[in-house]
Formats: structure tokens, C-alpha cells, sequence
């Protein structure tokens, strides 16, 4: 089974196989390529001495025994390096993923956690319209306390208008208005059996 | 197979943070 | 214990040792016969050019991949996560393959956070509702007080009037 490395990728950006499969395409290539130079050079120095086929054979032969070298040696390269530098260790966990471990939370705990929040933004908007109602009745407060409050001055001005002609308290001097009026009517009856 | 893996390793790299971004807006807008 | 771009670089120039070792001067000549027969300087120069350039090549494509994929710096940083992990035995998390579930980590601390500042948002909010309730039920009192007050000089002025009435008719009569 392919072990795909990606939590390597995460890290690397790319996948280790990949960036040794490329060292590996290069070096061939590099082989080959050098090798393509040494026949050219044999060619070019022995001119006419030795048949191209000849050379072409050694190449291939030489070839042969670099390319299974090679191929055992890299190999070997590519297992430590996929073991030892290319991997990142099963214990270690990369910094973007810190917050894994710090804030485990199962799907139900997380829907829990979503579902308060939901209920805190509704009882936050019952709150808000309930100060509103409340400011709006204080509001109304306001006035009708106005209005009472100016009824009572009704009240204490019409006592005032009493008292600033000669009538304190209105009540006394009803009293005091009946007591006299009625000592009046005795007077009066008096001086009329007198008259009499 | 390769672009894959790098495509889905890139991903979990990235759009976490990118995810975030938007969350977070949002919450800031809800809170504001 | 050496970093890891030491032990790239040592794994590779064992890699390209161990090759030349392979590519011993006797195999070449062994594989080129018919040209050692003919010019054995030739042959002895045009082997150690091939080594050389083979090296050379081999180290160029090293460090072009290197560069390309930024290793050096990948891998100090990646020495210095695995130095941070050392003393951890247990396996780290790894991505369930299932992008909702990892996600959710990351959002968390924020919905937690987002959550703080909604309680102490709602707990402002109900501080200053139950004021606001408490100045309602004060204005009720107020209120209520105030048309007491009303009803009462209300009545002593229909009591008084009331007299007043009775006064005129006694007057009247």
C-alpha cells in the first residue's frame, strides 16, 4: 500500500516520493547524458579508428553495469532520506495543526456549543426588546407624571390664589366663613325681636 | 495521484486559516 | 544529533561515492577495450572527465533542487518542530480525511471566545434592563402616588365644595 506522505506534503509542499522521483530523473538523465559525451569524444579523438558500433556497444555495457548500480545505491538513498530527513515523525505534530490538540471537541459538544450560542443571541435580542419596552414606558412615565405632577400644582395654586385673599386654608375659612355668617344670622334675628 | 495528495495537503494547510478569516468577520459583525 | 540538511547532503555525497566507487576505472576500461587498446591516455582522461562531470552534474542537480524547494530552510524549521516534540511519546493528531471534523478545532476557540463576549453582553443587558425595570416599578410608585395625591385633594375640594352647598342653601332657605 502507497503511504501518500501527505502530512509531509502539508509541510514540504510537495510529496517526498515526488522530489526523489526528480533527483532520480535528473541523475539518469545526467548519466546518460555524460555517457553521450564520452562516446562523442571517443568518436571525435579515434576518427575513423574504431567502428561507432563498437563504441556503442561498450557504452551500453558500461551502461548496463552503471544504470543496476545506480538504481541499487539510490534505492538505498531514497530509504533514508524518506526515512530520516523527507518524513516528519509520527510524535510531531506540525504548528498549523497545534489547535488539534488543544481544542478537541466531538460533533455533538461542538452542535452543543453552537445551539448555546444561538439561544444567548436570542435571549440578547429578548433582553434588548424588553429595555426598550421599559425605556419606552419610562418614557411615558415621564409625561403622565407631568400631567399628575401639574394637577396637584392646580391644586397648590388655587390654595395660594385662597390664601392671597385672605382666605388660608380654604377649609378654615369656610369655617370660619360659616361661623361668622352664622353669628350674623343670630345678630340679625336679635336686632329683629328688638325692633319688634 | 501526486497532485492530489499535494492539492489535499495544501488545502488542509491553507483553508483553515482561510475559513477562520470569514468566521471570524461574521462573529465580529454579529457582536458589533 | 546532526539536522536534517546535514544528513540530506551526507546521505547524497555517500550516494555519489559509493557510485564512483561502482564506476571503477578498471570496469570502464573493461567495458571499453577496443578504445583502451587504441589510446590508453585517452581512455584514462576521458574517465576522470566523466567522473568529474558526473559529479559535478550530480551536486548541480542537488542544489537546484535544494533551491527549488527551499529545503535548507524547510528542513532547519522541521529539526526545530521535531526538537520542540521530543519529549512526546504518544502519535500526534493526524487529518481524519474528513476536512468538517478538523475544522471544527480550528473554529472552536473562536466560538468560545464568541460565546464569552455574548454572555457578558447579555449580562450588561440584563444589568441594565433590571435598572430600567426597577425605575419602571419606581415610576409606577410614582405614579400611583401622585393620583393618591390627586384623589385625596380631589376630595377634600368636593368634601368642601359639599359644604359650600349646604352653606348656600342654609343661606338660601
Amino acid at each position: 500500500s502507497v503511504d501518500p506522505m501527505a502530512y509531509e506534503a502539508q509541510f514540504f509542499g510537495f510529496t517526498p516520493q515526488t522530489c526523489m522521483l526528480r533527483i532520480y530523473i535528473a541523475f539518469q538523465d545526467y548519466l546518460f547524458e555524460v555517457l553521450q559525451v564520452v562516446e562523442g569524444v571517443m568518436l571525435k579523438k579515434l576518427d575513423g579508428k574504431i567502428n561507432p558500433s563498437q563504441i556503442r556497444k561498450c557504452t551500453e555495457k558500461f551502461l548496463l553495469f552503471m544504470k543496476e548500480h545506480f538504481d541499487k545505491l539510490f534505492t538505498k538513498m531514497e530509504e533514508m532520506l524518506l526515512q530520516l530527513v523527507l518524513n516528519i515523525p509520527k510524535n510531531v505534530l506540525l504548528p498549523e495543526d497545534r489547535v488539534q490538540e488543544q481544542y478537541r471537541c466531538s460533533e455533538e459538544e461542538f452542535r452543543a456549543l453552537q445551539e448555546e450560542v444561538r439561544q444567548l443571541q436570542e435571549q440578547y435580542r429578548a433582553e434588548v426588546a424588553t429595555e426598550q419596552a421599559l425605556l419606552a414606558e419610562l418614557e411615558e412615565q415621564k409625561i403622565v407624571k407631568a400631567e399628575l405632577e401639574k394637577t396637584l400644582q392646580c391644586f397648590d395654586e388655587l390654595e395660594n390664589i385662597c390664601r392671597q385673599h385672605g382666605i388660608g386654608n380654604f377649609k378654615e375659612s369656610l369655617a370660619l366663613l360659616t361661623q361668622s355668617s352664622k353669628k350674623l344670622q343670630e345678630v340679625l334675628k336679635d336686632v329683629e325681636e328688638k325692633s319688634k | 495521484f501526486d497532485e492530489l495528495i499535494v492539492e489535499t495537503a495544501t488545502r488542509r494547510k491553507q483553508w483553515p486559516k482561510k475559513i477562520l478569516v470569514h468566521a471570524i468577520q461574521a462573529m465580529k459583525a454579529e457582536q458589533e | 544529533a546532526p539536522g536534517r540538511a546535514q544528513v540530506f547532503s551526507t546521505v547524497v555525497d555517500t550516494f555519489l561515492q559509493k557510485l564512483v566507487t561502482a564506476a571503477s576505472y578498471q570496469r570502464f576500461v573493461s567495458c571499453y577495450r577496443c578504445v583502451y587498446k587504441l589510446q590508453p591516455q585517452l581512455t584514462r582522461s576521458i574517465y576522470d572527465q566523466f567522473i568529474s562531470q558526473l559529479q559535478a552534474c550530480v551536486k548541480e542537480e542537488i542544489q537546484e533542487v535544494k533551491n527549488e524547494g527551499n529545503l535548507e530552510e524547510l528542513f532547519s524549521s522541521l529539526d526545530k518542530i521535531v526538537e520542540e516534540a521530543k519529549d512526546r511519546e504518544e502519535p500526534a493528531w493526524r487529518p481524519s480525511g474528513i476536512p468538517e471534523q478538523d475544522v471544527r478545532s480550528d473554529l472552536l476557540p473562536y466560538l468560545l471566545q464568541h460565546r464569552a463576549h455574548l454572555r457578558r453582553a447579555l449580562r450588561d443587558r440584563e444589568q441594565r434592563s433590571s435598572a430600567a425595570a426597577e425605575a419602571v416599578l419606581a415610576g409606577r410608585d410614582r405614579i400611583a402616588e401622585l393620583q393618591q395625591l390627586i384623589q385625596a385633594r380631589q376630595q377634600a375640594w368636593q368634601a368642601s365644595s359639599k359644604e359650600q352647598r349646604e352653606l348656600i342653601m342654609t343661606f338660601q332657605e
